[in-house]
């Protein structure tokens, strides 16, 4: 389903160079499981903003499903980023003017969905929310603000999740809430699901962990007491 | 140091109440270490934001160092949140446009601090931050602002750290550093510190942990093993 060949993202700072991703050769199966851990700037957003179609590489390729992404026009990223594919922020992106409720129903709006603000409330009520539809990101705690940006990922029945960092901000048992619901849409509806994450609990509930260290992949590990 | 009596935080919407925190009683004792769980929503951020008197309760009292806030004119009381307390957000803060090195001078901009620059370079230094001082919060990882946003409540030698969840973005290693920086500011200095955290091994490295749940004090937990 992806296959990333020697993926380099570099930024030019005045005569410097920082090297977020270089060298990153992945690929992903439909139906994978995974978690992607490393210490705090070793490039885990870089990449994921790569493989969500977010951000471009300096070098390298990228292969969704077979097609080159850098010969993708903008309509079709467009197109496969709200509906094929779920990110989940490390810092949410929720519209700060916006409800909870209109937060989660906008990527519906976009494809043209209908029943837009049923499925929006049932998306919240997943995460936990109903009684928080109307509160805007500003009336809303850091854990719960988190639930509405995964509540938005979710809201498009995407095929492909990617949770940058999901849990950071919930107690353990919300958390763990979480990464249920994430292993059932994974067993149940086959989406794959890829998430950063820093707690090496959460990550052995995936098949399959991916250790990134100075921007490049240390080791991959498989998790075997499934 | 911090007197808290019954105090209350609702907020109106529409006709509704929602009860953020309420009947909270809580000492803190100069020179303690402290931590706060609770489930996402439980009122946490809500507590330290009373305590940083970055909010106003709807009622109860807050004494610090017997002096009634409620009587505190507006001078003091920034006074008070520039040079005494310096507080961590769980949503960081930072100014979006200004370098890693600007944000953290902020603060001594305001109290008139000499030096300031080589004080906030140092302050960076401390959270591993020495090559990214130039970098905006848009060219730094979600661990790297969290930083960021720790140096800068370090940085005017404050007598109070609040901390709403410092290590939610960070690996394990650079989490442990963090929380390693509090207990020494703790231990050297005599700083009182309460941070917010989900993480139960993070707990453990304080005295004292308060646990909330539903926006009151479920119970006090002392933590022997020191
Ligand atoms: N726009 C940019 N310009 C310059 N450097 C950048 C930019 N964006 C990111 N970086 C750097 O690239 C490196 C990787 O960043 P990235 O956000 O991918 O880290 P991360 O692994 O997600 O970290 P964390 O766990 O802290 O979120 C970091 O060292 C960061 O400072
Ligand atoms: N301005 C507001 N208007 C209405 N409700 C609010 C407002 N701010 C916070 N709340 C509600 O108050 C409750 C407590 O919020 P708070 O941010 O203190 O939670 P928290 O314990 O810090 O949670 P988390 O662990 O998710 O950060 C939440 O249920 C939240 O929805
Ligand atoms: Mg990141
Ligand atoms: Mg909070």
């Amino acid at each position: 389903l992806i296959e990333l060949r020697d993926i380099c993202k570099i930024y030019q700072m005045g005569d410097m160079q920082v090297r977020a991703v270089c060298g990153v050769t992945l690929d992903v199966e439909k139906g994978e499981l995974i978690s992607i851990m490393g210490p705090s700037g070793s490039g885990k957003s870089t990449l994921m903003n790569i493989i969500g179609l977010l951000d471009q590489p300096t070098s390298g390729e990228y292969w969704l499903e077979g097609a080159d992404v850098a010969k993708l026009d903008e309509n079709t990223l467009a197109e496969i980023r709200n509906r094929r594919i779920g990110f989940v922020f490390q810092s949410y992106n929720l519209l700060a003017r916006t409800t909870a409720l209109d937060n989660v129903e906008l990527p519906l709006i976009y494809s043209g969905t209908k029943n837009r603000r049923r499925k929006a409330r049932e998306a919240l009520e997943t995460v936990g929310l109903a009684d928080r539809v109307d509160h805007r990101p500003n009336e809303l705690s850091g854990g719960q603000q988190q639930r509405v940006a995964i509540a938005r990922a979710l809201v498009n029945d995407p095929d492909i999740i990617l949770a940058d960092e999901p849990t950071g901000n919930l107690d353990t048992k919300t958390g763990l809430e979480i990464i249920d619901l994430f292993q059932r849409l994974n067993k149940e509806r086959g989406i794959t699901i890829l998430f950063v994450t820093h707690d090496s609990e959460i990550a052995d509930f995936t098949r399959r962990i991916i250790h990134i260290r100075d921007g490049a992949i240390e080791h991959n590990e498989r998790v075997e007491n499934q």
